[in-house]
């Protein structure tokens, strides 16, 4: 007889951790270190604050455990309110980045799923330490995970008056881990980070005791990405339910108007009229089948004003110009970024970066550096949708059309910044075959091919009349 | 000010739903097919019933709407009882798969994410009808997923006394789709379905009213899989704390017995001993350390009886060779079937074949044909870890060792059975990077390469033999 039963979100994890990164002792110790890092980076850069992370990976740290590092993250961040630390912290699917606004967190998972499997491998509690701005004490939290109810343990809590204007997070958890083969992709992260965002300071103390200070080379900060309403187009039957349920609004002309971006009178008026429900309407009144007449009318209508993009933090063509040309030397560099589009209601801006020759050595395939929302992805770079687009056998660029001959000396940055990434998995490595995206990303790696190949043709003709 | 918020199972994969391989209309038709045929097959061949399955897709099912299908599924299964069904299609985490029994499905969510998609894009509801095989009566309910509170919404249930002998279940439901891009994943997954499971008989009707009737070739069934306890090797603290908490044994040394495969009352003995804990202690009265301690000792004790692989349902080498022979046309086929390994507590078989000339086509790579826990594996091959092993230019086979020179005739099979298999996503297709994985997939494959390379050498003996 078949045994029914129901899982925690814990349970779920716990039990499938490679769905989450943790697939094995190396990808650990860059998965803990990642996410504690872009949770570091949200509370900072989102907010306007120059980041300051601190980042300690120690060895033999338990006796007999010769495979447990302690890793500790310190932000000079918005810290964290008390009442929200136990649950930010231990219980999964619990977040504060579950709005409409451009964060490199979005699940809800990152810094737990790191608890949980230290928790499992470790037996240890996480400790966090946080304090917000305007608060004058400082807490200290250890924090364990109940698995099967996906409810925080508090194990311990105190509190100190804050003597000082600090603010910001402290996290320390043991994980079992590789150092020795996690090294080199850890390292190659944080320099990544560097590129990606300039103007904050990394200082990474590693277990050889070796210290590296990633220090800024910019105080310019993009101004900070900004929480926005849904846009109107793709917006599915689900959502437009739950926000006819959330909605104080009180007319379905004025539900239009102020739930969505993009709609204004005359465009919430002819909806409107496609649909032939009375404009006074409650939307609360609305039957499921006006609803899903409603959803299609609005998928399909295509006089909304086009998505913005001024709420999304991205970086400029100057910083990728200035990005690739002082990280890899190359004799050329291009940079594009596209205006915004949209899939199923959130904005997105591509961007990318072709550098070209000089200390860039030569290979058979582009070397890709992907970032999305300012985030490094390192792992699994055959499956992301962008190395279906420039691989050079089969991808959709045949880039001898563009004067590249393999081997090549090249180096392709591509960088996706939206209020949803549409990441494959939980461990945010690779981006999903999302339609209007792949598109976008073709259609910018093109723009920047298009200079490179100008300049490959204009420097052939340099030497051809050199020669003469 | 940071809004925190807390998501039920369902909201999560509602808002994330490319995490569960619904990335697109394409994936969404293929993903949907699958789901549903995968659970149609472990209520079937699990259960020692021949499997008759039916999959019908229809198109022009909803007026002005051209991109929705109808999907159903039927099977002769095990059917499900009337009060498990409303769960088991729409709440997610909810499963009769979390035991540890090797099964296609494992994680509570393929029906929900199918029924949740094609909520979100049509607002139609699942339709279920089921009958177990010692019911008299057939149960029809129609559901849909209340995302916020993660429970199922029946609105409609009705049943009819049973007149006939059938047991089994049908699901229904519309998506939105992309048939045609669609079309040539779903006939290549059904094929390969046929090939890896030939005692199943499938019957498909695609919306072109194409009917495809792969029937069984073999009434042959492997013998079911079985429930089995978990094994000692790599149990982690949370586990061992979870079995303390289930067990009904009295004794620290019972509790090792009963609880555990593998150990009897010598190992039980030797290990309390390592441990230095009463064996008449209750083991609920264990604390943490106790636990912790214990489960460092189980994880490095290296006399365990090796894991059984009796409760693996795997192919063996006949049934390889005689699936690639008839499918593939070769000159040459070789099988491998290794003995069990484990990981993290789950026994698991790598098997393998190679196929070489005759009618296979001449390519840079080879062809590789994968699969788990006797589901095909068709998408993100080149992030799955069986690619980096068998791919040629920096895998960890080196072919020019085995005599195999690009561009080659040459066609792989590897076969992964186990009670928990890595998958790197809820939507099961590709394989975690998972060590002990790893290193027998490596093994396998090399097995039956040394075979190919001994007939390469023969043949290329012969051919020498003959132009003297
Ligand atoms: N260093 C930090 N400073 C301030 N807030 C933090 C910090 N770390 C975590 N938080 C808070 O805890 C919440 C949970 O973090 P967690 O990493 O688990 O999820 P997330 O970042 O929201 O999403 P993701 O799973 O994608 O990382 C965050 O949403 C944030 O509110
Ligand atoms: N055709 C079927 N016949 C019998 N039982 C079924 C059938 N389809 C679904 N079920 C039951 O419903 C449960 C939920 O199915 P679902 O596909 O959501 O999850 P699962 O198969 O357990 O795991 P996975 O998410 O990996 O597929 C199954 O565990 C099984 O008990
Ligand atoms: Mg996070
Ligand atoms: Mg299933």
């Amino acid at each position: 007889n078949e045994k029914f039963r129901s899982l925690s979100a814990a349970e779920f994890f716990y039990r499938n951790k490679e769905i989450a990164g943790f697939s094995n002792p190396v990808r650990a110790v860059y998965q803990t270190v990642r996410e504690l890092v872009e949770n570091a980076l949200d509370a900072t850069d989102s907010h306007g604050i120059l980041p300051v992370i601190k980042v300690v990976i120690e060895s033999d740290v338990i006796p007999e455990r010769p495979d447990v590092y302690l890793i500790s993250v310190e932000d000079n961040g918005i810290g964290i309110p008390p009442d929200n630390i136990p649950q930010a912290f231990a219980q999964l699917l619990y977040s504060s980045k579950y709005t409409i606004r451009q964060t490199r967190g979005m699940f809800g998972l990152g810094a737990k799923v790191a608890v949980l499997y230290g928790q499992l491998t470790t037996g240890k509690p996480v400790e966090v330490v946080s304090s917000t701005i305007n608060s004058s004490r400082i807490y200290l939290f250890r924090l364990s995970i109940d698995v099967k109810e996906n409810k925080p343990v508090v194990l311990h809590r105190t509190s100190f008056k804050k003597e000082s204007g600090w603010h910001g997070t402290m996290v320390k958890l043991f994980i079992e881990g590789d150092w020795n083969r996690a090294k080199p992709k850890v390292y190659e992260y944080l320099k990544r980070t560097a590129i990606i965002a300039p103007y904050a300071s990394i200082i990474f103390k590693d277990p050889s005791n070796n210290v590296v200070y990633f220090e800024r080379s910019t105080t310019l900060m993009p101004r900070p990405p900004r929480e926005v309403k849904p846009h109107p187009q793709g917006v599915d039957i689900e959502s437009l339910k739950m926000l006819v349920q959330l909605t104080s609004t009180k007319s379905l002309k004025d539900f239009l108007i102020e739930e969505f971006q993009g709609i204004g009178e005359s465009t919430s008026t002819t909806i409107i009229n496609m649909v032939k429900i009375d404009s006074n309407r409650d939307p609360k009144s609305l039957s499921n089948e006006e609803i899903e007449l409603l959803a299609k009318t609005l998928k399909e209508y295509n006089g909304f004003k086009p998505p913005r993009g001024d709420h999304l933090s991205y970086l400029g063509e100057e910083i990728i110009k200035a990005g690739l040309k002082s990280v890899l030397k190359p004799e050329f560099v291009a940079a594009k970024t596209r205006r915004p589009s949209v899939y199923e209601g959130h904005s997105f801006i591509v961007e990318a970066g072709v550098a070209y020759g000089g200390a860039i050595p030569l290979s058979e395939e582009p070397i890709l550096l992907r970032f999305a929302n300012k985030i490094p992805l390192l792992y699994d770079e055959s499956s992301d949708v962008t190395w279906k687009i420039v691989e050079p056998k089969s991808g959709s660029i045949k880039w001898d059309a563009y004067e590249v001959k393999w081997p090549a000396p090249l180096v392709i940055l591509v960088h996706i910044c939206s209020t949803k990434v549409p990441y494959k998995g939980v461990g945010k490595e690779s981006i999903a075959d999302v339609p209007e995206i792949e598109k976008e990303i073709e259609n910018c790696v093109r723009d920047a091919a298009r200079e490179l190949k100008a300049y490959i043709i204009k420097k052939r003709k340099e030497v051809e009349e050199a020669e003469k």
